[in-house]
């Protein structure tokens, strides 16, 4: 994670040397300095998000040690966060490839299918423990206010609820029947 | 319980008590929002009883006002108890902005309320920008929601986040000694403010001062816009609601024409610049913690989205375990949708990027925190940190938003079909984090003023320059590259 997390910072520093070189350069082509980061605009907002991934990664890698370090974590919850922020890393990196790839040239694919297999090992170690981590969370279930992710998993029943407490339902006979439907029929369209 | 939620919860390693300790920052926080959430949600006055496919806009307008008024009387009974002597303050402020947009706000307002801005920017902007008197004036009356039910008006209709094209002017007669408001175009109209459309009486307006005939910029300016009593609007005010959006529609988003509307000169926000009675201007300090209130909301918001998209996770976990797509082995039953790698990962990394933004989140907050202490105390660190702290929360709320929306959206998709319906509430959760992709900064506006400082520092590690620790990686980086050491 450390690793990708550093690529990303290589490849954020690209992305502001790249957007600067774009500005001189339409600088020195006598346009105004507002005119070169216009024209510069594209990789001047790459570099910005570049910047977010970058700093994202890093960051959360080094909270997740001074959590460690402080001791406040039992050793469950310390072990889940760290493939949580380590999963998180490495998706921040796959979903980068593409910048990370253009500017970092050392990357092999035999490395970066290394990272991908890692990724998927995170999912699997993560799967068991999928449901608890989110009962973690402590959504009471009005603040999710969901047929679907409700405590007790009663899925279909909340939604055959919610259809049957819908105001369509509510008569067997709908008055735009009577009113449209039926004249209609009779008009024989 | 489903069976096979109960055989996931009794197969996991992992304690979620333990957890949910951890996650509410202790015993005691978890335990206190627990019983507030008890004492809010058991509570037979706060149940739906309307379909909410059987409300109209209006009514949900309707519904909304209703259900804020009993909540803050409760709220409010809650805090006497707990603390009788309640002193407001700007941390408790921000205390009670964090638990109305927290699980309790969400809980009891899906699609949000229209009196949120009075708390996290009326409140605010005269407690931050108000001198002493203003403040006895209107915060204590504005606390207890006596005859003041504020927003903030700053956008219009033809203009957003570059405020010098603001063109709501307010010019000053020394005579009267009274300023007079005016929006002289329609695209100068105020547009967006929540709380605006049909709650507030009362409005902060940032305007362009002008005095005999000069330009002193754009200033605060509280106006009243509705009668205290038959909440009429004024005479010169012309306001109402913008319409049905895509989320958030318990907001009251409002627009606001002014038409010769007079305040008089104590209305004008004056703890940083005033204008005396003789139309003197005085410029004040440089307003520095003008430019936090703009930094906190965001910080606030990597928050309020992270949450989101927890939100839409913990919807989506529990839906893939209990719906079974399809069998893995061909001898064997359907199993649950979260077996296959695919639905992992759809989900699991909303799951770890939401716990991240948490931890990223909390730091910022500290940082804020110290730079506004530092700026209190008129110490040059917290001068030197604003622009890292600016540019920070500027890309990381941008990016932030997008990826939370985006998260949102993947997680409605992995519930198949069943995502779709409004039951489920993807789409309250989506609207609510995309509409954060705009507001208090839009998304390339942000990532252009964090490029801005980005470039900067890069100049600056070109003289080899120490550079702020968020971006020290430009310069170390570059070194390692250049020297070939990587």
């Amino acid at each position: 994670a450390a690793n990708c997390a550093r690529a990303l910072e290589i490849s954020a520093l690209e992305q502001v040397r790249q957007a600067w070189q774009t500005q001189k350069t339409h600088q020195s082509s006598k346009v105004s300095a507002e005119m070169a980061s216009n024209l510069a605009g594209r990789q001047l907002t790459s570099a910005a998000i570049a910047h977010a991934h970058a700093f994202f990664t890093r960051n959360a890698l080094q909270q997740l040690d001074a959590l460690r370090q402080k001791g406040d974590l039992s050793p469950n919850v310390s072990l889940v966060l760290g493939q949580l922020v380590e999963l998180f890393v490495i998706d921040t990196f796959l979903r980068q490839s593409g910048c990370v790839l253009r500017w970092n040239n050392g990357i092999t694919g035999t490395q970066l299918r290394f990272v991908e297999r890692r990724f998927e090992e995170l999912l699997a170690k993560l799967r068991p423990n999928a449901v608890a981590l989110v009962d973690g969370f402590d959504f009471h279930d009005r603040v999710l206010g969901s047929t679907l992710g409700c405590h007790d998993g009663r899925v279909y029943e909340r939604l055959m609820e919610e259809a049957r407490r819908n105001p369509v339902n509510q008569e067997p006979v709908n008055s735009s029947f009577h009113n449209h439907l039926l004249p209609m029929m009779r008009g024989k369209l | 319980v489903n069976a096979d939620l109960q055989r996931e919860r009794a197969a996991a390693t992992l304690d979620s008590e333990d957890f949910a300790r951890w996650w509410a920052g202790g015993a005691w926080q978890l335990e206190e929002r627990r019983s507030l959430e008890r004492r809010f949600f058991e509570d037979p006055a706060f149940a739906d009883t309307v379909h909410p496919s059987c409300l109209s806009y209006k009514e949900r307008y309707e519904q909304t006002v209703a259900r804020t008024t009993r909540f803050l009387a409760k709220l409010r009974q809650w805090q006497r108890e707990k603390q009788p002597q309640l002193q407001l303050s700007v941390n408790m402020l921000r205390d009670f902005r964090l638990l109305l947009s927290g699980s309790l706000g969400t809980g009891l307002f899906q699609q949000s309320f229209p009196l949120r801005m009075h708390f996290t920017m009326f409140m605010t902007t005269i407690l931050s920008q108000g001198t002493a008197e203003q403040q006895a004036q209107w915060l204590n009356r504005a606390w207890h929601m006596d005859g003041v039910l504020g927003t903030y008006a700053q956008t219009e209709l033809g203009h957003g986040t570059f405020l010098r094209g603001l063109e709501t002017r307010a010019d000053y007669d020394p005579l009267t000694q009274e300023f007079i408001l005016n929006t002289p175009t329609q695209s100068s109209y105020k547009w967006w403010p929540g709380g605006l459309g049909n709650t507030a009486n009362v409005a902060i307006v940032l305007a362009q001062l002008h005095v005999k005939g000069k330009h002193y910029g754009l200033q605060s300016f509280v106006v009243r816009i509705r009668d205290e009593r038959t909440h009429e609007p004024l005479t010169g005010v012309d306001v109402g609601d913008i319409g049905p959006r895509l989320g958030g529609n318990g907001v009251n988003n409002g627009f606001l024409g002014l038409h010769d509307v007079r305040i008089p000169r104590n209305q004008m926000l004056m703890k940083n610049a005033q204008v005396l009675a003789d139309g003197t201007f005085v410029q004040g300090r440089p307003p520095l913690l003008l430019y936090g209130t703009m930094v906190y909301v965001r910080v606030i918001t990597l928050k309020d989205v992270l949450f989101g998209l927890l939100q839409g996770a913990t919807i989506a976990t529990r839906y893939s375990v209990v719906r079974r797509q399809s069998r893995i082995n061909s001898d064997e039953p359907e199993v649950s949708v979260l077996d296959h790698v695919t639905q992992q990962a759809k989900i699991l990394p909303q799951i770890a990027r939401g716990v991240s933004y948490r931890l990223v989140a909390d730091w910022l907050w500290r940082f804020y925190a110290e730079v506004l202490r530092q700026l209190e105390d008129e110490s040059m660190a917290g001068r030197n940190s604003l622009p890292e702290l600016h540019a920070l929360s500027c890309c990381l709320k941008a990016v932030a938003t997008d990826e939370a929306s985006e998260g949102v959206d993947l997680l409605r998709k992995s519930c198949g079909g069943h995502g779709f319906l409004s039951s489920a509430n993807f789409d309250s959760i989506y609207g609510l984090a995309t509409a954060a992709y705009t507001y208090e900064g839009e998304y390339t506006v942000l990532l252009l003023q964090t490029a801005r400082f980005l470039v900067g520092q890069y100049v600056d590690s070109l003289k080899r320059k120490v550079l702020p620790t968020s971006v020290s990686y430009l310069r170390d980086t570059a070194r390692l590259i250049w020297g070939k050491n990587l």
